[in-house]
């Protein structure tokens, strides 16, 4: 398009109301997008330029702030609810370029680019010395403090036997010395005292998640794990795709992902968190 | 030569329409 008056873009302030009205509308894009990790709530609106748009409607180009909340993001609590993670738990930002139509009234996302990053081990350590910082979610002390508690909720567990689905966060605790992690499990369609091979079990087709929180607290001639998880409603099957020439839709499975317990599980302290559908 | 005088504009509070405010905290 030819450059011209009436081409430009206008300026609007970034707590306007119809820029916050954007901005939410791009944070909700986020959390409903997530496939991993933890909800963000909005922090600040960076920058934001309205351009017109041919035939009609107006696209909000726009710069976000977010930080990330304490809720995963398959945990259905609305973002409202959900507390902001504290500078002192190392905090998450994001940082989001967004183009947002308006037409008839009406916002809708045409464009969303997210990075997330850690605060700075240097700015943690200035507000909290002592406090613990994130660890890499492939550290040894990580996983092993993973499938310790995972083990201990399944030993614990009168129903379905859990799998592994992602590792959302981790710290190494210096005082005491323990290993603090965060993880996201699945119902699978084996019943938990009866594994043999949990290679064999098969993630339910209405998926059924839970949110766990561990602590590996090593001691003297073992570990002692504390576990509590919240399992949360049933996910409806989605209808998948089919490629042409199928008739019948078919749910779609995920594959097993085996976890196998510990060889020697150490004696362990479990506290098995409510079961809340 | 005539010359008007210049007009003296009152220093006011400058408008800074973003960043936005922050919600919570900044990292």
């Amino acid at each position: 398009a030819p450059h011209g008056p009436g081409l430009g873009y206008r300026e609007l302030n970034c707590d306007d109301p119809e820029t916050e009205q954007a901005a939410l509308l791009a944070v909700d894009y986020i959390n409903s997008h997530l496939l991993r990790g933890y909800k963000h709530t909005l922090n600040q609106i960076d920058k934001v330029k309205v351009w017109p748009r041919r035939p009609m409607g107006e696209v909000f180009e726009i710069e976000i702030d977010t930080l990330e909340t304490t809720c995963h993001a398959l945990d259905p609590t609305p973002v409202a609810n959900c507390s902001v993670r504290q500078l002192q738990e190392h905090a998450v930002e994001g940082d989001c370029d967004f183009r947002v139509l308006k037409q008839d009234g009406q916002f809708s996302v045409l464009f969303a680019k997210c990075d997330s990053s850690p605060d700075s081990a240097e700015d943690v350590l200035k507000v909290c010395p002592d406090c613990p910082l994130l660890a890499p979610l492939n550290d040894t002390r990580v996983v092993h403090a993973v499938e310790a508690a995972l083990a201990a909720f399944n030993a614990r567990n009168n129903g379905s036997y859990y799998q592994l689905v992602e590792v959302s966060r981790a710290q190494l605790v210096p005082f005491p010395v323990s290993t603090y992690v965060e993880f996201v499990v699945a119902a699978t369609d084996c019943v938990s005292k009866e594994v043999t091979d949990p290679a064999k079990c098969n993630l339910l087709a209405e998926k059924q998640y839970g949110f766990c929180k561990a602590r590996l607290t090593g001691k003297f001639g073992g570990e002692d794990v504390a576990v509590t998880c919240v399992v949360f409603q049933t996910q409806p099957v989605l209808p998948q795709p089919q490629p042409e020439g199928t008739n019948s839709p078919t749910p779609a499975e995920t594959p097993a992902k085996p976890l196998s317990p510990p060889a020697n599980l150490p004696a362990a302290t479990v506290v098995v968190g409510p079961l809340v559908a | 030569t005539v010359v008007q005088p210049g007009v003296a504009v009152a220093a006011g509070p400058v408008v800074r329409p973003c960043p936005g405010r922050i919600r919570h905290f900044k990292i």
